[in-house]
């Protein structure tokens, strides 16, 4: 038996916008510490890491390890029927073919469950090498969401150029080149408005923006990102979910000809 | 110009 209760289920809803644009289908490892999430995009070139542990949830439990494979666009169409206020509670049997979702209002006046049919994915696991990054750069997702958006109007291509003074987001195209600097910040109010790097050596790579784009539907998630990065290995862009865990996008590099 | 590089050389299947 799985049941997992959230009293707030618009986590979820955020969690489901961050994911559906780069993946149609995912398996939902649950087990006794959580929910896990692992898949790459259909061209291999990012992965999605998802972890929610289980002691964030208001309610949970989880007798025997279960793998739900998930169509996304199902799953966004019973979770667009709920209230983002509304408690959720989600329940499966072991080994079973289907999943419940149930949303109650908060006066518990409305009651509704919806029960979603479980798909067959065959996903293989990848182990994630522990990386010690060149550059880390920790700043607030909303500004990184801009930068993203606004670079993309310019190339397909953003090169990141992280030193210790600073990083710099840059595209080019047929309407010309634009470069984006952001300095440390010296002292901030809050500290989730904070830019912070810290520098091992100093790191230039090139992303596609398509997909940095992608990654940027996580920002609801949290108010700070973090970027690491070292020559020739894949880009971790991490948002933290609140008292869950996080959400990881890794990119792979552009390779210069 | 540059070309997209792939994930799969990165990490292992487990």
């Amino acid at each position: 038996m799985f049941e997992a209760r959230l009293v707030q289920c618009s986590m979820l809803k955020k969690v489901l916008e961050a994911i559906k644009e780069l993946l149609n289908e995912a398996t939902f490892d649950c087990s006794d510490a959580g929910i896990q999430l692992q898949a790459m995009d259909n061209s291999h070139v990012s992965l999605v890491s998802l972890n929610l542990r289980s002691d964030g949830f208001d309610k949970y439990r989880c007798d025997r390890n279960l793998s739900m494979g998930i169509n996304l666009a199902s799953m966004t169409k019973i979770m667009k029927c709920a209230g983002n206020d509304d408690v959720l509670t989600i329940k499966a049997q072991d080994n079973a073919d289907n999943v419940m979702f149930m949303f109650e209002s908060q006066n518990q006046e409305k009651v509704s469950d919806y029960d979603m049919k479980l798909i067959n994915l065959d996903q293989e696991h990848l182990g994630i090498p522990e990386t010690d990054y060149s550059c880390i750069i920790k700043m607030p997702s909303g500004e990184f969401a801009r930068i993203c958006r606004d670079l993309s109007q310019f190339g397909e291509s953003v090169v990141i150029s992280c030193t210790k003074e600073g990083v710099k987001f840059s595209a080019a195209g047929d309407v010309g080149a634009a470069n984006i600097k952001l300095a440390q910040t010296a002292n901030v109010d809050k500290e989730e408005e904070a830019v912070t790097i810290e520098m091992q050596e100093p790191v230039t790579l090139t992303f596609a923006c398509r997909y940095l784009n992608s990654f940027t539907k996580a920002t609801a998630l949290s108010p700070q990102v973090q970027l690491s990065m070292s020559a020739d290995v894949p880009l971790v862009v991490e948002y933290k979910i609140g008292d869950f865990g996080h959400i990881r996008y890794y990119l792979a590099p552009k390779i210069e000809e | 110009s540059s070309t997209q590089g792939r994930l799969d050389g990165f990490f292992k299947v487990l």
